[in-house]
């Protein structure tokens, strides 16, 4: 007889850990770091604090040669901590945070701090150590454990201390993992992170006792990150069910306007009318038939003003431009940004840079992949940018010769980024998001084929 | 001040459907099915019975045109039946099942069958109807919802009937679907399915009425699957102490000898020794440092003997033979099963065909991908079977044309499928995996190199 059990989300995530990014000891130090960083980085811009953010990797035997290996993580930062009574079940507990909102941040799920931990822990069986302050006057330090089984952490240690002054949080564990064989895509996060976050400070201290300094370029930083509501395109019965059980308006013409994205009252009745909805009837009195056809019928009304990007953060173009000259210093490049579009109803901004020769040696297209500013560095060829560029778009239109050096930006924004994976390695390929992208390539590689033959013909005149 | 929140698993999963597959209503349809049917072919293949699947996707509104639209989908089998206090959960609480076992079985997560149900439910607010008998003598009928905050099943309507002989299960749901853009691969699906369980009997009505029959071909079945102890160098720290908590043994080598896969008394009191720990000494009073050492002794331990691959079921060269000769028609095959292997401690069996001309007309390399029988339609280019194929093998070292017309099989059987994606789209490249299909593909083409080197000497002699 057939046995049957039920496990936690916790130890789902434990036993299929590579779904997650946490496949192997080089894999799990990369991921490690990315999570704590994006933690971070996401905290520091929702207060809009200039971030201080340092990390460390130190390994924890300095005799030990053989990799894989452990090391002590250390992720520091000057962001607004996190609330003591919040802190043991923000780390300690997978599908718990505060991103569960329309709002752009990196961070989504609710598991990837928790994930990194919890690694931490079957590998090294060592406590995380965690420091808080949320007001510089009282830091908390805790040492914490996940209790995998159940999804709760286990607090077997908390003290409290004096501030002194310093707002922020510290995360450091130990983990087993593998710098050597690591250590090339981690540096390469930190450099493609700095480029997307210029205002930031981050140092970074690997092993070898190195210190690499990525030093802000400026002061000024994007408007803070602003929540949205849902756009009538993008609910589903599920959700509407949800959202009339929690609310309490007496009329479905408010509810509709309240609850809802750029729906105003007016909007809201005229399409009550089209659904042949009673517009003053309270929205607890819809029967299970009527919310299913009134959520079909929004999916199908065409009035409904589109989503406002107003809340997304897209990089710029002086950021990308800044970026660009730095990193890739190429003869030409160019930068387009799409107006604002959505799909499923979640607004998007694509932004695509095109960049040539120069001091890009390298023949070919090189892809650099960016998603609410986090850089993408695993499954390229799996991406929709990818996709894009190497099945959608007929380069030779533009005339560009095939092994020309050239880098391809992508940054995609959006309140909610359509990873295809736990581990946000690629993005799926949303048809409306692989348009924007197409457009805006095309748009690029017309300005490169323009700047191209210009060039050309003025090297034609010199020699004559 | 920043809200948290705790999201159940159902809810996870519904709002990050697209990682389990189910992104579009075309998708959506094809998950559906897959996961019914390999649900009903574990739960055949689990007790012997020679499967009788049945599928209909009907139009629930059939004067409806446009797609996406609604659609009955109903799959029933003859299996074992589900217990009838575990169906509600069973079919209506993600993350609850009976393969959290180290057991070769299509299922693993304990939310296929559930995300089906689950997407039915928000796109069309009908309940999921479930009917089972699990001796012929009662039939259970159940109309479920999920609740999806809570991730638990509301029962909306239970009733018991005669049974009338009849064992098996049926589950039926309403759900938006698009036939149109799905039909191509759900028939591909079939297809592939039948060729690797040519005992089952498999019926499949599409909308249109037309009927698809895929009848057996043997009534031979390969040996259920058996469930395995877990292997010593497959397991962590957390999964040491968690089976030192649950065992009650007096010491620590009966515990190892009882609690391991291939560790006998012996082996357990020399890799004591080797460890340095007494062997005598009960587990429970193991300390934290201890079973850390005594772990990582594990790993490190040479004498182990490997994992056992007898509880695994592969497809056997007279099955893989029939599939090729019936689909295929080539004008040469042949079939490579390598000897047992392992990653992380989980038994794996590779099994690679490589088929040449003959029917196989179209040129370049079609690839065909199973993991425990399940055929995998998608994301090819990001399979660890592709990266061989394609990154690691040098083709023109076997002086195989380029447009040569070649089909190459894969099956890989498993206690443990190493998928990367929720929805079992492709396999990671494990790297004991990698070197097994590599070794695997290179014998297939040499063999296959063999055979045209013979052909063309052969023409050149007719032709003298
Ligand atoms: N350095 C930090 N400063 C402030 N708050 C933090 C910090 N790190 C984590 N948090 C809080 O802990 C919560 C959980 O973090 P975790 O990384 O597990 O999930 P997440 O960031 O919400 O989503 P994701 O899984 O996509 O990363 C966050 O939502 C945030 O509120
Ligand atoms: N047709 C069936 N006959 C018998 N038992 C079934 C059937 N369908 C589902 N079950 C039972 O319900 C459980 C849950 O099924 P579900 O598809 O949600 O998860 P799973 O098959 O265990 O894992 P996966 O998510 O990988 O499919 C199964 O483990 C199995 O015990
Ligand atoms: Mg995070
Ligand atoms: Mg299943």
């Amino acid at each position: 007889k057939e046995t049957f059990s039920e496990i936690s989300p916790s130890d789902f995530f434990y036993r299929n850990r590579d779904l997650a990014g946490f496949t192997n000891p080089a894999r799990a130090l990369y991921s490690t770091v990315r999570e704590l960083v994006e933690n971070s980085l996401d905290a520091c811009e929702l207060e809009s604090i200039l971030p201080e953010v340092y990390v460390r990797i130190t390994a924890y035997d300095p005799l030990e040669e053989a990799e894989p290996k452990k090391y002590v993580i250390r992720v520091q930062d000057n962001g607004p901590g996190v609330e003591p009574e919040r802190l043991p079940e923000a780390f300690g507990k997978v599908l718990y945070g505060s991103k569960y909102k329309l709002r752009q941040s990196r961070g989504m799920f609710g598991l990837g701090g928790t994930m990194a931990i919890l690694y931490g822990q079957i590998t090294s069986n060592k406590p995380v150590t965690i420091e808080t302050s949320v007001d510089g006057v009282k830091r908390y330090y805790y040492k914490l454990m996940i209790d995998i089984e159940k999804n709760k952490p286990i607090i077997v240690e908390k003290k409290v201390g004096e501030g002194n002054g310093l707002r922020g949080t510290v995360v450091e564990l130990v983990m087993e993992g593998d710098y050597f064989r690591s250590s090339t895509k981690i540096q390469e996060y930190f450099k493609q992170t700095a480029l997307v976050v210029p205002y930031a400070n981050i140092t970074f201290i690997e092993p070898s006792g190195k210190i690499f300094y990525f030093l802000r370029t400026t002061t000024e930083m994007p408007p803070p990150p602003k929540e949205t509501l849902p756009h009538p395109h993008g609910i589903d019965v599920e959700f509407m069910r949800r959202t009339i059980r929690q609310s309490s308006d007496e009329s479905l013409a408010k509810f509709l306007s309240k609850r809802f994205h750029r729906v105003g009252l007016k909007t809201a009745i005229k399409f009550l009318q089209y659904a042949g909805i009673d517009p003053n009837r309270s929205p607890k009195s819809l029967s299970d038939e009527e919310i299913v056809n009134m959520v079909s019928a929004m999916h199908r009304y065409e009035e409904f003003l589109p989503p406002d990007a107003g809340c997304l953060s897209p990089l710029g173009e002086n950021i990308l431009a800044a970026g660009i000259v730095k990193e890739l210093a190429p003869e030409f490049f160019t930068i387009v940004t799409r107006p604002p579009s959505a799909y499923s109803g979640y607004p998007f901004i694509v932004e695509v840079a095109l960049a040539y020769g120069g001091k890009i040696l390298e023949n070919g297209i090189k892809l650099y992949r960016f998603a609410n500013r986090i850089p993408l560095l695993y499954d390229e060829a799996s991406d929709v940018s990818w996709k894009v560029i190497h099945e959608e778009i007929d380069w030779k239109r533009y005339r560009i010769p095939q092994d020309a050096p050239i880098a391809v930006i992508v940054n995609i924004s959006s309140t909610r980024i359509p990873y295809k994976t736990v581990g946000k390695e690629y993005i799926a390929d949303r048809p409306e998001i692989e348009r924007e992208l197409k457009n805006a390539l095309r748009e690029t590689l017309r300005k490169l084929s323009a700047y191209l033959s210009r060039r050309s013909s003025e090297e034609h005149e010199k020699k004559k």
